[in-house]
């Protein structure tokens, strides 16, 4: 599973990394 | 910057007719949402399954207001960082405030309109609810009534909306300008847009950032609602609302 930046929600970065989304 | 206004009335600050076009059709984040409830739930719990079903459509409500996000000027331009911090800062807000709009152009006293389009009694949630919950939706139509009787419309809603993302105080941001920048504009925007189009009502810029005020203590009160709930075990796992809630400020 997509990891976020220490103690920041990970789904939250997995909706608003571009590179992520892209994928 | 200002539109032309071809009819002869008040023109619109451009700021906001920009913010009219990127706001969803509520028939479009309806459709998708409605799509999302009837997969089946990947995590099986023990809650009821009305609960499980407002928390899955609370996570997706907040997912279509990260897509907005996502889509909006200034806030697109950020790193995923700052974009980050601004929403950890606001999450609740924008959840609670698209709600009220809802309301607000829902226009029933006694019934609530969820994202869905099911219409709820406010009588089936005294029953059914619980006091915590009822007693948050019933301060949440206090706010619809006060923003109604303001005659708060679209313009001011989508300017509003654009205020509460970049609401974090800019010393938590790396990108300090370019935010600080956009909080200037909204506000003056949305001043001038009252001004020019409630001439008659000379303090409706005050009165609706008060009423913003009044947004941030209703969502305080959900997070502690969320919380009590998930300290009970009552909460869906991986439910995103709980992860933002567990997660770092800034």
């Amino acid at each position: 599973p997509c990891q976020g930046p220490a103690g920041r929600p990970a789904i939250l970065y997995t909706l608003l990394s571009p590179s992520l989304m892209a994928s | 910057g200002y539109s032309e206004s071809f009819s002869g009335g008040p023109t619109v600050p451009e700021l906001i007719l920009q913010l009219l076009q990127l706001e969803p059709e509520e028939d479009q984040v309806r459709a998708r949402i409605l799509g999302c409830l009837q997969e089946p739930a990947k995590n099986r719990s023990d809650q009821p399954a009305a609960f499980g079903l407002l928390c899955r459509m609370a996570d997706q409500t907040f997912i279509s207001i990260v897509d907005w996000a996502r889509r909006c000027m200034v806030f697109k331009e950020l790193e995923v960082a700052d974009q980050m911090s601004l929403l950890q800062n606001c999450w609740s807000e924008l959840l609670v405030f698209d709600h009220i709009y809802r309301q607000i152009q829902y226009g029933k006293e006694g019934s609530i309109l969820l994202v869905t389009g099911q219409e709820v009694e406010l009588s089936t949630v005294a029953a059914q609810a619980g006091s915590l919950l009822h007693n948050l939706v019933l301060r949440a139509q206090e706010l619809v009534l006060q923003l109604h009787a303001l005659q708060l419309d679209r313009q001011e809603f989508v300017c509003l909306k654009f205020l509460i993302l970049f609401s974090l105080d800019v010393k938590f941001l790396s990108n300090h300008s370019l935010v600080k920048d956009a909080q200037e504009k909204a506000n003056a925007a949305l001043l001038d847009y009252t001004l020019c189009h409630y001439p008659h009502c000379a303090d409706k810029f005050q009165q609706l950032l008060l009423c913003l005020v009044e947004v941030r203590a209703l969502s305080v009160q959900a997070k502690e609602y969320l919380y009590h709930k998930h300290l009970g075990n009552e909460m869906p796992r991986n439910n995103l609302l709980i992860e933002m809630l567990q997660a770092r400020q800034t």
